[in-house]
């Protein structure tokens, strides 16, 4: 782990009385190579080095601790801070339905955790609807359909019609079934699909949602700052999930995602399963990336 | 970046961040670069082009390439297994590969083997009606040992060319999902000794270092054969598979370029090596 990797490093510390430049150069190098082996994508990395390096030189050497510990605390303590609170408000005041819309790469988990959100709203007292707007994968409809069936969850949906549309008359049928939160489910997408985001840009036009959440996989790569940053370009969303965390990957895009756009991450998707839903807590995702 | 500049630190020390931030990985980044260096060293390199070609051949050279079997007698049915972890790919890679081998004028049956994730079957169903291909299915909640057991006897009677078995994605840290994946392995060996001809991890070229982990439980578990490395049409670069290729002897067999059926290309590590470093 990196304490004992930097013990190595930190050996010429004892008897020193401070941390400097000198003595912690080869300390720094390895949590570069540790955070960019978690997946932190690496301008992020070197940015956070240096905040690093700033925030260690000139420190007393503390004694009751190894000076692998120390360092280690310095990381962690500016990678929770770096992550932000905890915080998984979303926006629903207002006239009702407050409305969600969820956007991503493929395959990242937005239908799953749109299953996952009505069933926490559904806890909270709020009387969600699922919207299925996504009208381009084979059985996109049917599979947010099974899902609402399965937590007695309404789901609108509209044949042979368009994302927009469907988004729109489902606000009618909200209010219809006393429904107060919708929950839209979009297509996956790639971030350089002019046409795609396209799309996204005129549901959030017309629909203006009050929350939008961009559905990132957890053990996406260096790639995650691209897609996140022309997302929020494109939207300006309000939070992140970040999905499959029940894996074994690092997590790092969660400090890259965090960082190029500092939106806060809302929810972690631990599992298949409609309740496998946490809120953020940045003490865990700083040790889980520091591995 | 190679364009008109000499062979300097900075150029290196660039050469390496963009090979980290393709998802190269630390230690096969340092690889790479100690190989460039003695090279460049030896052959006294001043040109970036020459540089620039270097990178290329050695990462294409990094990349185990399968031996094709001269398939004189190819196996009736062949089965190709398709595993891998949640959302990378797998149905739409195998509606893919399962339209390549109709063009070819086999036989192919599809095996809707998630018989977990909502409309799993469904969406397999629709793919298997745009191709052409018949498809065995069971219930959703059913085991797909049994579903697989069943398609491969129908694979025998009905003189199928080409089977291809769709599982559920699962995380390879899931010990009851990989021994499930197990006893569909056992299941399929039962009915056909010599199968699966084809074992295919599907990987998703956004994912990063996990990639790796993923390839190391999945070999452990079922064995893998190759790896067909998807959404490649995007911004991610999919690098890891160097280490893949290079550390575990995986070949890279296909790539996905998109969400259409024609979307499937035959992996070329010389292009893949150029996409690193556009
Ligand atoms: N283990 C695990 N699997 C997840 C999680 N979230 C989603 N999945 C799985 O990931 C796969 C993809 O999930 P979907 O909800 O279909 O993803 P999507 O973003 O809607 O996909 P597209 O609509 O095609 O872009 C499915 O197999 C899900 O069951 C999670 O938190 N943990
Ligand atoms: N852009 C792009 N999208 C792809 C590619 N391959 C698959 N997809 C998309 O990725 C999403 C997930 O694809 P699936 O085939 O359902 O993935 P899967 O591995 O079967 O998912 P699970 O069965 O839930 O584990 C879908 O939206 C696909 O259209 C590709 O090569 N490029
Ligand atoms: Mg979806
Ligand atoms: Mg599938």
């Amino acid at each position: 782990d990196l304490t004992a990797k930097l013990e190595a490093t930190l050996k010429k510390l004892r008897g020193q009385g401070k941390l400097t430049e000198d003595n912690i150069a080869d300390s720094l190098k390895e949590i570069r190579r540790s955070l960019l082996e978690a997946d932190v994508n690496y301008r992020i990395a070197k940015e956070f080095i240096e905040r690093i390096r700033q925030k260690a030189v000139g420190e007393e050497v503390i004694r009751s601790v190894t000076p692998g510990q120390q360092i280690v605390k310095i990381v962690h303590d500016e990678l929770v801070e770096l992550m932000g609170k905890s915080q998984s408000d979303l926006k629903l005041s207002g006239i009702p339905p407050a409305i969600i819309m969820l956007c991503g790469l493929q395959g990242s988990g937005k239908t799953t955790f749109a299953a996952k959100l009505a069933n926490f709203l559904r806890k909270k007292g709020r009387h969600p609807m699922l919207v299925a707007a996504d009208i381009y994968r084979p059985a996109a409809i049917q599979q947010l359909q099974i899902l609402g069936k399965n937590l007695n969850v309404p789901v609108y949906a509209e044949e042979n019609s368009v994302p927009v549309q469907i988004c729109r008359s489902s606000i009618k049928a909200a209010r219809e079934k006393s429904c107060d939160v919708l929950i839209l489910d979009t297509a996956g997408r790639l971030h350089i699909d002019q046409e795609m985001m396209q799309e996204l840009e005129n549901i959030k036009k017309e629909i203006t949602p009050q929350e939008i959440l961009f559905v990132a996989d957890g053990m996406t790569g260096q790639d995650a700052v691209n897609a996140a940053s022309q997302f929020l370009e494109r939207l300006d969303f309000h939070g992140v999930v970040l999905t499959k965390m029940d894996g074994d990957a690092r997590g790092g895009a969660a400090l890259s995602i965090r960082q190029v756009t500092n939106r806060p991450i809302k929810f972690v998707g631990i599992g298949e399963k409609p309740d496998a839903l946490e809120t953020f807590h940045p003490e865990r995702m700083a040790s889980r990336i520091l591995g | 970046i190679f364009f008109a500049r000499k062979i300097d630190d900075d150029l290196l020390e660039e050469i390496e961040d963009l090979l980290i931030s393709g998802d190269v990985g630390v230690s096969t980044t340092q690889e790479i670069m100690e190989r460039v260096k003695r090279q460049v060293k030896r052959k006294n390199y001043d040109s970036t082009e020459q540089l620039f070609d270097l990178l290329k051949t050695e990462i294409a050279g990094m990349f185990i390439t399968r031996l094709q079997p001269t398939d004189l007698h190819p196996p009736k049915p062949r089965v190709i297994f398709v595993i891998g972890v949640n959302g990378t790919g797998k149905t739409t890679s195998i509606a893919k590969l399962a339209l390549r081998y109709h063009q070819q004028g086999k036989q192919v049956l599809l095996v809707a083997a998630d018989t977990f994730r909502a409309a799993a079957i469904e969406q397999l169903q629709i793919w298997a009606e745009r191709v052409g291909a018949e498809m065995i299915k069971h219930h959703e909640g059913a085991d797909p040992s049994a579903v697989v057991y069943d398609a491969l006897e129908a694979a025998k009677s009905r003189q199928k060319d080409i089977v291809i078995i769709d599982t559920a994605g699962r995380l390879h840290t899931k010990i009851n999902l990989m021994e499930e994946l197990k006893k569909m392995q056992r299941v399929i060996q039962k009915v056909i000794p010599e199968a699966p001809h084809q074992t295919l991890l599907v990987l998703d070229a956004t994912t990063g270092q996990n990639s790796i982990s993923q390839s190391k439980q999945f070999i452990d578990a079922v064995g893998v054969d190759g790896i067909i490395l998807t959404k490649l049409d995007g911004t991610a670069k999919g690098g890891a598979v160097i280490a893949i290729s290079y550390e575990l002897g995986l070949p890279v067999d296909y790539v996905g370029l998109g969400e259409k059926i024609d979307d499937l290309e035959p992996f070329d590590p010389n292009l893949f090596a150029e996409g690193l470093f556009q």
